[in-house]
């Protein structure tokens, strides 16, 4: 039987790398968040020699581990919401509901064999109107579209600013293979009566181990 | 880019040569963000005593090597010299867009050899 054609080097190379296939490229307009960018100035090693801040000598970043995340893992995605972005309507009167916000993020370049150990919602809303801010702040609820309990409630001080918030992973994905896909919908309640705020932005900072590319842990020489 | 050696044969003591990956030679620099590149370095040279001896500041020398280059240089051509292989590696960290518009930064182990050592 004829066998299958060798992979030429550069796929090959991919494979080791753990790509299934070159990308395409960059996206046209896609920054690359700074936060990306810091994770990598401290992770990379020979980024971290050359860099000004150079490091002591004995201090390599841990294996697998996502040091200023706190998480085991040695993949991290900013995965952009790729929902349409809506303009809520505004409450007939302050005592209704503010309306849910849906966001949608497309996992499916996430690998079966990936753990996820961090899924970190960066979410930035803004005042609907003018004059909008309570002083008591807001309310954040998310839960998952569809039938289910809310994931997560948490206080929000102000608008503006990025807003933080950690799914509980044991909720969304409690074991591999992460979903392909996620919809979450997002109420922000004002304390005190109030219009409704905007969802400007939104991504979701995924960390995932593969264990495929982590190696046990050297062990120490004797 | 490579060290280059005299004339094609490994000069000298087995130790880290010069090997820079450029992901622009590679075709990979409209989707790698960063690094532009990065050291690998490969290991050459010949593992005859002394050179299967640790320098100083190197990793110990497996006895195994020793005991073959000893044996090369009382019986030469028999079993033949220890090879010269990575002895420590250090990882890279690659940050790239990837085909679902999604901003990642992977980690690989083991990528860059740092030192080198007779086995």
């Amino acid at each position: 039987a004829s066998a299958p054609e060798p992979p030429r080097p550069a796929i090959a190379l991919l494979q080791a790398l753990g790509l299934r296939d070159a990308p395409r490229g960059a996206p046209k307009a896609r920054p690359v968040p700074p936060l990306m960018w810091r994770l990598f100035r401290r992770r990379d090693p020979q980024e971290a020699r050359a860099g000004p801040r150079r490091k002591s000598p004995g201090a390599t970043p841990r294996p697998c581990h996502v040091e200023e995340l706190g998480v085991a893992g040695n993949i991290v995605r900013h995965i952009p919401d790729r929902s349409a972005p809506a303009r809520p309507p505004e409450p007939s009167s302050a005592s209704e509901p503010c309306p849910e916000q849906t966001v949608d993020f497309d996992l499916s370049a996430v690998e079966p064999l990936e753990h996820a150990s961090l899924a970190r919602l960066e979410l930035r809303f803004e005042a609907a109107g003018p004059g909008v801010a309570p002083g008591s702040g807001w309310e954040l609820s998310v839960a998952r579209a569809g039938p289910g309990p809310v994931l997560l409630r948490q206080e929000v001080r102000a608008l503006g600013p990025p807003v933080h918030a950690e799914l509980p992973v044991a909720a969304w994905a409690p074991h591999a293979p992460t979903p392909r896909s996620l919809s979450l919908v997002l109420v922000l309640r004002p304390r005190a009566p109030a219009a409704c705020a905007r969802l400007v932005e939104a991504a979701l900072l995924l960390v995932t181990l593969d264990p495929r590319l982590c190696h046990p842990l050297a062990r120490p020489r004797r | 880019e490579a060290e280059p050696t005299a004339g094609g044969v490994p000069g000298g003591a087995c130790r880290a040569r010069r090997l820079y990956v450029s992901f622009r030679e590679v075709g990979w620099h409209r989707w790698v963000i960063a690094p532009r590149g990065f050291l690998a370095n490969y290991c050459q040279g010949h593992c005859a005593l002394p050179a299967a001896l640790p320098g100083p500041g190197a990793p110990p020398a497996l006895n195994h090597a020793v005991l073959r280059a000893l044996m090369h240089a009382a019986v030469p051509g028999n079993g033949g010299l220890p090879c010269c292989v990575p002895a420590r590696l250090s990882p890279i960290s690659v940050l790239f867009f990837d085909n679902s518009d999604n901003v990642v930064l992977r980690h690989y182990e083991d990528m860059v050899v740092d030192e080198c050592g007779c086995r």
